[in-house]
Parts: structure tokens; sequence; C-alpha cells
């Protein structure tokens, strides 16, 4: 495949782990061959699938190792889905790829040795537009941006669409905005609806639909489940939903 | 002073900002000459005051141009404090620093320089524990953790204590952790409550206390106000309120 997805925004806490997380899942549940790649030390994708990954069989052995990816790659519960986990060690990779060459798109070259087996591949990103982050937009064709509907995503959203225009001029041309997604939209309060407008104004044509805040959806990784297997009648996982048939419109019309 | 504060979790989005600005706020309003930095490439905390820090003068130019302190630093509107400012050009500081000798206690000397004319030192950090987080922890006596009340809060803690372990015996071993702040606690969803009690059984006595989730904080910042400006009498400004108090206490029996 080349429906390569990056989660991606410098800010922390929008919802990128649970946007990547509910995507893999709705697409895989369609009968999509799905791999999810967790590329954040914090590693919560990868918990959010009950799944502790060991020592020696995470993305940091693909990083900096060299590994072979189906090696590392596991299965989910979900039919479908796999896994590229992460722990803890990926918190040392940043500062042991800086002096390697081509250190920016050592990511890309792993997955061309898998991508012909997956119709997507969806990769959840960290809260910085550090060396990591920068694997993962390189690494992708698309990225989606979650966002929540408060003053400091507005300033933060500028940050990162400039960095996205750099990227694709300096290191990956085919790269392209899939769209924003509204996350934790509360509609008793009026910032969100004033936060809209202004993203309306400027970027209304990328807006792929909003996200309500559902404590469903931060339950459901205690669990270890995704949101369609915890209350697929939850209304995140009905927003969700209508958002990956969005997505997949958009993918197939370019 | 000694009193130099760091707000660090690596976790993104649980209100390191918020707190950081809003304790800085109430110290200097009782009357204590009260520095803020800003060591996040986001400049969430300098934005939150209204300031916009211009290319050569920001903490950027401190930690990689070993500018002087005093040329950088800038008044608020708020009497008795001021701020250390952020702006992007800190996201190459990162990577600039890795060739640098003790690249983690370039703050920390920096500091030493105008410690003596503050009562109180706050350092805003940015979500992850890499080489700005460094300086931040080995520059700083004392650690507030914020944590929201959710899943993922709760696994992010370890990692956070184990990191704050190994600066202690590695680089600064006067370090202390000041306390935990439960942030935008619901007292609707139980998984607030829950959250609340695992936390208690392993960390209670760190437990500073909790700070309502109200849409006054998540609104000050677009305004350009700390909260105790924009909304004095809000449950957030109340609740923060107690907690420095607390916060008073602790470091005053040490
Ligand atoms: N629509 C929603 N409604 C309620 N809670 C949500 C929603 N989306 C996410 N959450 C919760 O909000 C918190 C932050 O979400 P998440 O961890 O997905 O964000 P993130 O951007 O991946 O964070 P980080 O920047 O740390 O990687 C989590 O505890 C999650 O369960
Ligand atoms: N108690 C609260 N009630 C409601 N909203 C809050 C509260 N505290 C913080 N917020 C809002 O939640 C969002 C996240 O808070 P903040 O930016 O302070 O977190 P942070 O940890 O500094 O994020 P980052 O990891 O990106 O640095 C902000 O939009 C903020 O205004
Ligand atoms: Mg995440
Ligand atoms: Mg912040």
């Amino acid at each position: 495949t080349n429906n390569i997805i990056a989660i991606s925004n410098q800010k922390g806490g929008v919802g990128k782990t649970t946007t990547a997380v509910t995507i893999a899942t709705e697409l895989a549940l369609k009968g999509n061959s799905t791999l999810i790649i967790d590329c954040d030390p914090q590693a919560n994708t990868t918990s959010s699938f009950g799944i502790i990954s060991n020592e020696n069989n995470s993305i940091y052995n693909i990083l900096t190792n060299n590994n072979q990816m189906n090696h590392v790659i596991q299965k989910t519960d979900i039919k479908h889905l796999s896994i590229l986990p992460s722990n803890k060690d990926l918190l040392a990779a940043e500062i042991e790829l800086v002096d390697i060459t081509n250190r920016e798109t050592i990511l890309k070259r792993q997955i061309e040795n898998v991508k012909n087996q997956y119709d997507y591949i969806i990769i959840d990103t960290p809260p910085a537009l550090g060396l990591l982050t920068l694997n993962c937009l390189t690494a992708s064709k698309w990225v989606i941006i979650p966002m929540q509907v408060e003053y400091f995503a507005l300033e933060g959203l500028n940050n990162l669409m400039h960095t996205i225009k750099l990227i694709k001029q300096k290191v990956n041309i085919e790269m392209s905005i899939l769209g924003i997604i509204l996350t934790m939209f509360d509609k008793r309060n009026k910032l969100s609806f004033e936060i809209e407008e202004q993203i309306s104004q400027y970027y209304g044509e990328m807006l792929l639909g909003r996200i309500p805040r559902s404590i469903r959806l931060a339950e459901a990784p205690s669990h270890g489940l995704p949101i369609q297997e915890y209350d697929n009648d939850s209304s995140g996982a009905k927003a969700y939903r209508e958002i990956v048939n969005k997505m997949i419109n958009v993918i197939d019309q370019k």
C-alpha cells in the first residue's frame, strides 16, 4: 500500500493515540489488512491493545539495530490488525540517531520492506517535533491532525502546518494533509464553537469532523480494548466510524 | 533562592502550562519576587501572558549562544513576576545541544547567575523526556507533577518517577518531588475517583490536591491572562490558591 497515515500534532493530550487506535481498528473491522505503528516512547498505543512489549521486540530495535520488521510486528486480538509495538527504550533513540546519516528516513526504508502486506498503515507519533516525529512524517503519504478545540491548539496548528510544508519541500514531496479532526468537542461550552469557527476560516476544507467528549473513550484503554470492542454504540465510536468513511473517500479520490 | 520548581510530566496535555502559569502568578500576587521560565518550544506559557518573544530574545539564545539571562528576561503585567520567554527556535536546541559537553547542566548554570534576584523560580517543561526536560530537572530543587485522572496518566507516572530517581542519583542529588496535582478532575465520572484511589495507594502522601475541570481555565489563555486576572473567583483559581498554600508549607518544612 501507499496508504501510510501519520497521526500527528506536537501539542500534547489532543487525542493522537485515541485517533490512531480507533481508526486502525475501524479499518481492520472493515476487512482491510492494517498495521499500526507506535512511535511514541510512552507506548500508549501498545497498551491500548493490552500489549506489553519486551526488551528486544519493539520499534526501538527497528530504528537503531536494523532488526527485521516482520520479527517485531505482532498480531493484536483484532482480526486483520497487526502492531509494531513501542516501549520506553525508544526514549534513547532520539539522541542515538543524531549522528547517523539519513537519520530521518530510517522508518521509511524499514516500512518499504513490509508495506505490500497491508492495505493501510497508521502511525501514532509523540507530542514533539523531534527526530522520531520527523521519521514518521517522512515515511507517510498522509497526515491526520487531531486538535482539541482550545486556545493553545490554535497556536500550535500554524507551527505544525509550517513544519509539514518544510518536510514536503525537503524530504517527502508526496505528503499531504488528509484532514483535521476536532477531538473532545463539548457542545455545552461556547469556546468549542468559537475555536471551530476560527479553524473553518483558515482550514475549512480540511475538517474531517468532530469527536464528542465521551468518557467511554477515556475508559477503553484501561481495559486494553479499542472503543469498538469496549462500547461500539458509544458516541465516540460512531463519530470515528463516520470519519473513517470520509477518510476513505478522500484517499480514493486522489 | 533555592526554590526552583520544575512542572513536569512527559504525558501531553495534562495541565503543565496551566499549573506553571497559575502557581507563578499566585506566588507573585502574594508579594514574592518570581521568575517563570518557558522551556517548551510551543511557548504556551509565553502566550499565556500575551507575550510574543522575537527572534533573538528567548530561552533558545540562553541555551545555545550563552546570552546573558538578564538581557532576555522580561517583565509581565503582573507585579513581581518576570518571564524568560520561549519561541519555536527552541525546537532546534535538542539537536544542537547533543554534542556539547555538560549539555544537561546548561540551564542550571545560567540560573545560578540570577537566582538571588528571586524568591521562587518556576519552570514549564515540554511533553517529553528529552534534553530540554533533562536541563529543567537538573536545574530544579523541586518537581511538581500535574496528572489527569485518566488511564494513560497512571502508566506514565511510573516512567516519570523512574526518570526522576535516575536524575537524582546521577546529576542532581538535591532534587525531590514537591507533589502531585490531579488536574481536570470531573466529579461526575467515576473514572476520576478510581484513578485517584490508585494514585493514593502508591503516592498518597505526595498528593497536593485536585483542580476541577473548569472552562474558565481553558478560556484564560486566549485573553493572554492568568486565571487570577481573568476570573479570580472561578473554581480553578480557588483550587490553585489552596495548592499554593500547601506547597509553601511543604517547602518551609524541609
Ligand atoms: N473524545 C474523547 N473524549 C474523552 N476523552 C478522550 C477523548 N479522546 C481522548 N480522550 C482521553 O484524553 C486523554 C488524551 O488522549 P490521548 O492520549 O489519545 O492524546 P495524545 O495526543 O495521544 O497524548 P500525547 O500527546 O501524550 O501522546 C486520554 O486519557 C484519552 O483517553
Ligand atoms: N482544570 C482545567 N479545566 C479545564 N481545562 C483545563 C484545565 N487545565 C488545563 N486546561 C486546558 O487543557 C489544555 C491542556 O492544558 P495545558 O496546555 O496546560 O497542558 P500541558 O501539559 O502544558 O500540555 P503540553 O503537554 O502540550 O505542554 C489547555 O487547553 C488548557 O487550557
Ligand atoms: Mg499519544
Ligand atoms: Mg504545556
